[in-house]
């Protein structure tokens, strides 16, 4: 049997609200380590990989490894009844063929439970290769956030270009041309206000600009970013979750005509 | 501008 019971259980919601936009059905894996998803979107350009350690968890008890496959859309919808200090509880037979959550609130006293019919997803496992990147970048993610929303209005597409200069954004549309630089900062005494940029070598790749908005839906999740590029490489964009997992996102470049 | 990549010329199935 599995079960899991996260105090925060908010966090839990922020990453279903993190890949709901990509993505429509998908497996949880539940293993003795942790809970992992690793699902593309229908039109294979990007990819989703989430981890949640089970030492986020108060309890997490997991007698053997299980996929619980499940419709976003529709958990979503039952997220949107979690209040924000709420305790969530996960549970289900080793069959795997429904999910009990509950919602618990001391302080109110209140007990919300539901039960979802769970689905058998047919999932295509993509392996990943462990890269070394070219170009490691950290930054505030509520400023990532702002400049693909910003850069929207510009074009469809982003350039990402890493050099000795900085990390430039740029977008390029009937309007003109619109371009952000980011320079290293490590002047403020707040970690996660800090911009710090290794470079082995120059990189720069386009991305439709669609698709990092849709993954700074994650942006609440942490308050920095990981953006990791290599030439002719899809684009690595991590949100940590405290010490406890991740939500990554990879997308694939778009080519020269 | 530009024709989209999909994550399969990059990584294998596992």
């Amino acid at each position: 049997m599995f079960e899991a019971r996260l105090a925060n259980g908010n966090i839990f919601k922020m990453i279903v609200e993190s890949i709901r936009e990509l993505v429509v059905d998908v497996n949880i894996d539940c293993s003795t380590e942790e809970l992992s998803i690793q699902c593309m979107d229908s039109a294979h350009v990007a990819l989703v990989s989430m981890s949640l350690s089970q030492s986020a968890f108060d309890h997490f008890r997991c007698d053997r490894s299980l996929s619980l496959g499940l419709n976003l859309p529709n958990v979503s919808k039952i997220f949107k009844m979690m209040g924000r200090d709420d305790t969530m509880v996960l549970k289900a037979e080793d069959s795997a063929d429904k999910l009990m959550l509950m919602f618990e609130n001391d302080k109110s006293g209140t007990i919300a439970d539901f039960e979802l019919k769970l689905m058998a997803i047919e999932a295509e496992q993509l392996g990943v290769p462990d890269t070394a990147y070219k170009c490691s970048i950290s930054m505030p993610s509520s400023e990532f956030q702002r400049i693909v929303r910003d850069l929207q209005v510009m074009g469809d597409t982003c350039k990402i270009s890493c050099t000795k200069e900085g990390l430039k954004f740029s977008a390029t549309g009937q309007i003109g041309t619109g371009n952000i630089l980011m320079r290293q900062n490590v002047a403020s005494e707040k970690e996660e206000d800090h911009v710090t940029i290794d470079m082995e070598e120059p990189v720069e790749l386009n991305f439709a600009l669609r698709y990092l908005n849709f993954f700074t839906k994650a942006t609440p999740l942490s308050p920095t970013v990981i953006l990791k590029m290599s030439p002719g490489l899809p684009i690595v964009i991590e949100y940590p979750i405290e010490q406890l997992g991740h939500v990554k996102y990879y997308l694939a470049p778009k080519m020269e005509e | 501008s530009g024709l989209q990549a999909t994550l399969q010329q990059y990584f294998g199935y596992s």
